[in-house]
Order: C-alpha cells, then structure tokens, then sequence
C-alpha cells in the first residue's frame, strides 16, 4: 500500500 | 515493481493463457474444475473494485482487466461453449465451505472495515484456497492431462514468486503487508504435493498419475 492505502500488486 | 514480481504476474498470466488455449485446441474442458475458475472470478472482481476508484499505472489496470476478462471467458468456455465436456459429477467440491468461511475471516480479520477493504481481504483469503476444487478434482481421477499439469504448475509459481517478491520489498522498501504475506503462504503450500509430482513425474516426460 502507498501512503493512501492503494495497492500497486494484483 | 522488481524482477520477482514481474516473474510472478507472467507466470500466472501464462497459467491463464496455458488454460484458454488448451480449452480452445481440444475443444473440451475435460479435467477442469468449473468450481475453481468460478472462485477465480469472485477473487478477481472483488479485488479489482479499485480499478474504477484509483488508477496506479497503465500496467496495473491492464492486468487486473486482463485477469478479471480471461476468468470471465473461461467460465463461458466451461459453462456454455464447451458445457458438454465439462467433467460435472468429479467436480464435486463444496465451493460454500470455502467461500463462507472467507466471508467471515475477512470481516474479522482486516486492516481497515470499509466495503473495499473487506472485499480485497476477502479475495486474498479466497484466492489462497480457490484451486483446492481443482486439486480435488485431479484427485478424484487420479491423474492430470500435461497441458493442466503446466497450468497448475504455472498458477502455484506465481505465488510462490511473489513471496520472494515480498521478501525483496521488506528489505528494500520496507514494505510488507501481513494479510496477503500470511495467505500468499497459504496458497503456495497447497500447491507443495503437487509442485513435487510435478518435478519427479511430468518433467521426465510421464503423465501426472496420483499413487494409488
């Protein structure tokens, strides 16, 4: 997660 | 993005394709768990709601449609195009005791209780046990086509790669996520008996046969 709580992995 | 991740998501891009194609050249789905790809699908499209909330790189968004497509095609291929092929009364598995049991570890077990993150933790939870109807499936037979033995072995690689992936990512980003890292485990680990089959039978050329 990046600092706004997204996910980059699938 | 490093060099395990993207190892990870071409070989369970290659699973996916593995199956389709073999599906389209025999024009059968003899062997294959209709119940598993059903999972598949609930697994991608419930993880890949953010795919209309937040946009993170072109790669990102083809893959999840990619994935969330091809799941949906190859439940259309089984079901309707190729119904008659489909190995019904072996493909037994109770998909409801795997798929309440998720509902209810996700709505316990969570980083944050809002609608898309319970719905993502519940793909990751799902995702970990979705082959089991296949390998119960390969078990009822006793044996396994190649062509399904490569699409499984393709399909338990992509975890088991991104477990080095998140081991990378600890160490150089110090990023590291307990649900997926827990289940990712999981997932790999019920692929174990069949990654070794699969090494001392099927690379030395002879069919995947379950000892009797």
């Amino acid at each position: 997660k990046d600092e706004f709580g997204n996910k980059d992995e699938l | 993005m490093n060099l395990f991740r993207l190892a990870g998501d071409l070989s369970h891009l290659l699973a996916i394709i593995i199956l389709l194609i073999k599906i389209w050249k025999t024009r059968s789905c003899a062997g294959l768990s209709g119940k598993s790809q059903i999972l598949f699908a609930l697994v991608y499209i419930t993880r890949y709601l953010d795919l209309v909330t937040t946009y993170i790189s072109l790669y990102n968004s083809f893959m999840k449609v990619i994935f969330i497509s091809t799941s949906l095609a190859t439940i259309y291929l089984m079901y309707s195009k190729f119904r008659a092929t489909y190995d019904k009364n072996h493909d037994s598995f109770r998909i409801e005791f795997l798929i309440i049991p998720c509902v209810i570890l996700s709505l316990v077990i969570n980083s944050n209780f809002t609608v898309l993150e319970v719905l993502w933790t519940f793909s990751i939870y799902l995702e970990s046990v979705a082959i089991l109807p296949q390998l119960f499936l390969v078990s009822k037979t006793g044996e396994a086509e190649s062509i399904t033995s490569h699409y499984l072995f393709a399909l338990g690689s992509y975890r088991a790669l991104y477990i080095l992936n998140w081991i990378y990512r600890y160490y150089a980003e110090g990023h590291y996520e307990l649900i997926a890292i827990f289940a990712g485990c999981v997932q790999t680990i019920l692929y174990c008996d069949f990654f070794y089959l699969y090494v001392t039978k099927v690379l030395k050329g002879k069919k995947l046969q379950l000892p009797a």
